[in-house]
This record gives C-alpha cells, structure tokens and sequence, in this order.
C-alpha cells in the first residue's frame, strides 16, 4: 500500500539525508551517537529472523540488510572517521532510563516467549523512544543546522505515514491489527509532533532551526 | 493476528 511504501521510503531518505549530511560536511556535529547506538539494537533485534532464513519478501529481506548495514555504518563515521567532530559533552540523555522499561514492556508485552518474539517487542518499544536522546540534545543546543532537522522530518514523515497504513490495512485486510506496533508507534509519532510543528513553521519557511527561548 | 504470520513490516 502506498503510505508504507512512502513510510519506508521516508526511512530510506533519513539515512541518506544523515550520511550526506556527515560525509559533505565531514562532521557529526548535531547528531546525537546515542540515539544512533539505539537505532543499530533497535535493528538488530527486530530482525533475528533473518537468522532463520524464512524470510518474508525479497523486499522486507533487502530492506533489513540495509538498515542493519547502514545503522553500523553510521556508528563507525561517528566513532572512528570522524570522532574528534563528535561531542560528547552534549549527548548526554541517559539510555539506561530507556533501555530498561523497554526491557520490562517486551517480557510483559510480546506475542511468544521465544528468542524472536521478545528482541522483537523490545525492538519496537525501543524505536518508539530512540529519537529522545537527539531531541534532547537539539533541545539542549537549541539550534541546528538545516539538514540535521531534515533528517529528523524525514524520521518523523516515516513514522506519521505508519499511521494511515494501518488504518488502510485494518480497513482491507483481516488479519486484525498488530497492537504492539500501533500503540507503540503512535506514541513515537506523538514524540515527534513540537519538532514538526517548528520545522513547518521556521524551516520549511527559510529560517534557522531555533527553540523559542 | 499480524504476528502469527510473522512480521511483515519493517
């Protein structure tokens, strides 16, 4: 359907606006490495059953290598090519307090005790509040550069288009509505919803990315 | 429901 098709295409912008922007400007400044470190075990969990070999599509297969290759990709830019860019002192947002309610969640809400379905809810609770640290920190900074808020519109359009695919597929099909996904996923949407409102009104019009102080 | 046939989103 055509809103999860745009939705991971969106996805599939981010990561290239995020490696564009790192490579031309041969910087990671702006760009928080913690929620990047939650964006590689967001992916790697989701996708254990690539381990299995039963795969989906050729579609879902390929996408998967992508994210978890580009994900780990994006780590080493930060970490090792362009470390001295990459400013710790402001990436301060504490992922434990993320990591381990997302931990309880999946044991609680999964769809099987078994080594895919669990890694699979946490992966879906940890995506919905893996941005946090990067809005903490554009909210710490209070500016950022103009593609450094693309990227994360480009996060945010895959998120929202999630939203009209599943009111599409529950309206076409009837296998019923994945309820981790839904839940977890509109809260993310949510999360994204004061930096959309400043991209619209000062980007997307020419003007700086800047909180209101 | 949806996870019983695996996940088919991404």
């Amino acid at each position: 359907n055509i809103f999860r098709l745009l939705g991971d295409l969106s996805h599939l912008a981010s990561i290239f606006i995020l490696l564009h922007k790192i490579q031309t400007s041969r910087s990671c400044r702006g760009i928080s490495f913690k929620t990047q470190v939650l964006y590689v075990v967001v992916f790697c969990t989701r996708y254990l059953d690539l381990l299995t070999f039963q795969l989906h599509s050729f579609y879902n297969t390929i996408m998967k290598i992508f994210f978890i290759g580009s994900s780990v990709y994006i780590l080493y830019l930060m970490r090792i090519r362009f470390r001295p860019t990459n400013d710790p002192s402001i990436d301060t947002f504490r992922i434990e307090y993320l990591l381990g309610p997302c931990a309880v969640l999946s044991l609680i809400f999964n769809y099987g005790y078994n080594w895919i379905e669990i890694p699979w809810s946490f992966s879906i609770f940890l995506e919905s509040v893996a941005i946090l640290p990067q809005l903490f920190m554009l909210q710490r900074t209070g500016e950022a550069e103009a593609i450094t808020t693309h990227y994360i519109a480009a996060l945010g359009a895959y998120r929202a288009l999630y939203i009209p695919n599943w009111i599409y597929r529950y309206l076409t099909e009837t296998n019923g509505v994945d309820a981790i996904a839904v839940v977890a996923g509109i809260v993310q949407t949510g999360l994204y919803v004061d930096f959309g409102y400043i991209y619209f009104t000062k980007v997307l019009q020419g003007q700086k990315f800047e909180l209101p102080a | 429901p949806l996870a019983q046939e695996g996940h088919d989103e991404l």
